[in-house]
């Protein structure tokens, strides 16, 4: 076996007297706890209500309690001259329970037959709320914010408070320790409300390296200032935003500073009010934005990729040269290029260069010989003519072949061809004939 | 050569001389690397003769200054079927040399063309013989210093066939004459090729293209009347002289 749950009380219910609606006997001495849920209160509603009437409801009576204290001595009925008849009106107990005890005596009128009572009963929320503070002198039942639930209350703070762990009062709260999302809303403890007097409040926006902080302070601003000579003063009450390898800007006065972009990834603000003066507070909304990196430049004879308005951290650009070209760094041919934005707004590597590629020599023809047509040191783009030292020998398919020097850096010929030619001996054509011109 | 007439320089320019051993014989150039001869002159008494026996020269058509200019030999490459041991079997008188380098024809060296497979040989059609040997007939050898040719005649094979026949009634071991071979020459004698000129070319000519036709190889007697030159049918051979430089 276990123990079971406390049965919760219920809602609402009925009580009757002895036998009704039937006449009730005599002698009954009858008594009805009544209980609704904690937090309520109990509405007592009398749908009918006939006892015996007598002078201060002597003989018979139903008579409510709330503990020892009665709420109500009830006896006659609706229409009758003498008695105490509730009427129409409920009775509300001041807590969540009363009592019910009727008592008839030992006679009962012949002619009329009284039928005793019927009510209903329902639980009625409290708004504790609502309810006067206590004489006690305890304070009120919440410090800020009272929030009425059905049978209970909640407590709660404004903005820059944290409620206690009495759940009722409310503690001033402005270490709210480092802001590190991208963005967030940040604002005086009690904004828009004025915050207790001496507060000094640490607020760190830190946020990954490579991004930059931007504060848009709201219109509603108001940190109290001293005017003097040289204008308004920071002197008791200020929000100092401090930035690094930056001078430190003290604000105050009644005009919103609107936006500040830090340049920064880490930002601190410091509230600082006396004990005396009236500051209402501030508030801000900070955004993050990633650094940008200068416009990485053109590279003659080649291409940077992607184009893009403006080049922000971690954004990557590839460099590709024209056809004929090759990429050139630190007078070393690479393969490829790619370089990113970096936290510090630079890139991470120099643009390179592109160069003319060239084919070098051309392979030179055995029995034949090569010459250049155009072009400039085998670069891309030259072409250069191979033939064969004739009559002797000749070329296959046809007299001269050129070739140029593609972006491959292969000589290649109008036909694609990239083999150099063959020199093939020319056979039974002797340069001298036998001449006979005798007959 | 008989009853030929010297020839102009650069006017036979594959003409090859060889030296085998102290003996005179022809060669034409068909490649860079390659000359082509009569076997009879590489293999005498069933023995190929050695490399350092052999010299070969080109290029000039004077002997006395020819000399001068060896080109060494590679290899040797004589016919498989060619087997002549008593000297009366010419058949497949055939032979390739090899080039130790290859040569870089210019006017006075050139190779002569193979024949296009399929070439034939029209009787009487002019083919032109060269080389140095001997100029006068047998009772009067003369060898020459100077290359030689003469124009003979494509002879027809049946002809030839009964010119030998009449020698072998005189002579005896007169060799047999096969498809592989073929005459040329004129019956009133007086114009032929002779000894030293063997190996040595019989062009013909297409298309101004001058063609190796035939290979000096035998005959009875030089220049005599009713007597022909007989010479390696060199159609024959095309797909032997091919495999045997792509072999090599």
């Amino acid at each position: 076996c276990w123990r079971l749950p406390d049965q919760e009380p219920p809602m609402h219910g009925g009580v009757q007297s002895p036998q009704y609606p039937q006449p009730y006997p005599p002698n009954q001495n009858a008594q009805w706890d009544l209980s609704v849920p904690e937090g309520y209160q109990l509405r007592l509603t009398f749908t009918h209500l006939d006892i015996e009437a007598s002078e201060g409801c002597h003989y018979d009576a139903l008579t409510v309690f709330y503990d020892d204290k009665i709420l109500g001595k009830f006896c006659g009925h609706e229409n009758s001259a003498d008695g105490i008849h509730p009427g129409n009106q409920p009775i509300l107990s001041p807590g969540n329970r009363l009592t019910l005890v009727f008592q008839s005596d030992d006679s009962n009128p012949e002619r009329h037959q009284n039928v005793g009572f019927s009510a209903q009963y329902q639980a009625i929320d409290i708004d504790e709320c609502s309810a006067p503070e206590p004489a006690d002198g305890s304070g009120p039942l919440c410090s800020q914010i009272c929030l009425n639930t059905l049978g209970s209350y909640l407590c709660s703070c404004y903005h820059g408070f944290e409620l206690r762990s009495d759940q009722r009062t409310c503690v001033l709260s402005c270490s709210g320790g480092i802001f590190d999302e991208p963005e967030g809303h940040l604002f005086s403890p009690g904004y828009p409300n004025p915050p207790p007097h001496a507060v000094s409040c640490q607020y760190i926006i830190s946020v990954e390296s490579g991004f930059t902080v931007s504060l848009n302070f709201t219109d509603n601003f108001h940190i109290e200032s001293v005017d003097t000579e040289q204008g308004p003063n920071c002197l008791y009450h200020w929000l100092q935003v401090t930035v690094p390898n930056q001078e430190p800007m003290k604000l105050c006065g009644g005009k919103s500073p609107g936006l500040i972009i830090t340049n920064s990834n880490n930002v601190q603000l410091d509230y600082h009010t006396d004990n005396d003066g009236l500051s209402r507070g501030w508030s801000l909304d900070y955004s993050t934005h990633r650094v940008q990196c200068p416009f990485p430049g053109k590279v003659g004879r080649g291409r940077v990729t992607p184009v893009l308005t403006e080049y922000l951290y971690r954004d990557y650009i590839s460099v590709r040269c024209d056809p004929g070209y090759k990429l050139m760094t630190n007078g070393q041919e690479i393969e490829s290029f790619s370089t990113m934005c970096q936290s510090n707004g630079q890139w991470h590597l120099p643009l390179p260069e592109c160069h003319i590629i060239d084919c070098g020599e051309p392979k030179p023809l055995l029995n034949g010989g090569v010459t250049f047509l155009s072009g400039f040191q085998n670069q891309y783009r030259s072409i250069v003519l191979y033939h064969c030292n004739e009559p002797f020998y000749s070329l296959l398919g046809g007299t001269n072949v050129s070739f140029t020097c593609e972006a491959d850096r292969r000589w290649r010929s109008n036909n694609d061809i990239v083999v150099s030619p063959t020199c093939l001996p020319v056979c039974g054509q002797p340069i001298n004939h036998i001449s006979a011109y005798q007959r | 050569i008989i009853g030929g007439s010297e020839a102009p320089n650069h006017t036979i320019p594959w003409q090859v001389l060889l030296s085998v051993d102290g003996h005179r014989a022809g060669g034409m150039v068909i490649a860079d690397r390659w000359i082509m001869t009569a076997a009879h002159v590489l293999k005498e008494s069933g023995n190929t003769v050695p490399n350092d026996a052999l010299r070969v020269y080109m290029g000039l058509t004077n002997v006395n200054t020819l000399r001068q200019s060896p080109v060494y030999t590679a290899s040797i490459h004589i016919h498989p079927e060619y087997d002549n041991p008593n000297q009366v079997n010419f058949n497949n008188d055939i032979a390739l040399i090899k080039l130790r380098e290859p040569i870089t024809f210019r006017a006075s060296v050139m190779p002569v063309c193979l024949p296009e497979k399929g070439a034939t040989y029209v009787t009487g059609m002019m083919g032109l013989v060269s080389g140095f040997g001997l100029t006068e007939s047998n009772n009067n050898r003369i060898l020459t210093n100077k290359l030689k040719y003469v124009q003979l005649p494509v002879v027809e094979q049946e002809t030839c066939r009964a010119s030998i026949t009449s020698a072998k009634k005189k002579r005896s071991s007169v060799p047999r004459l096969t498809s592989n071979m073929f005459c040329a020459g004129v019956p009133e004698g007086g114009k032929d090729s002779c000894q030293g000129d063997s190996g040595g070319p019989f062009t013909l000519t297409d298309d101004g293209r001058v063609w190796a036709a035939g290979i000096v190889s035998w005959g009875v007697d030089c220049g005599q009347q009713g007597t022909y030159g007989v010479y390696t049918r060199v159609t024959h051979y095309l797909d032997w002289i091919n495999k045997t430089m792509q072999e090599n």
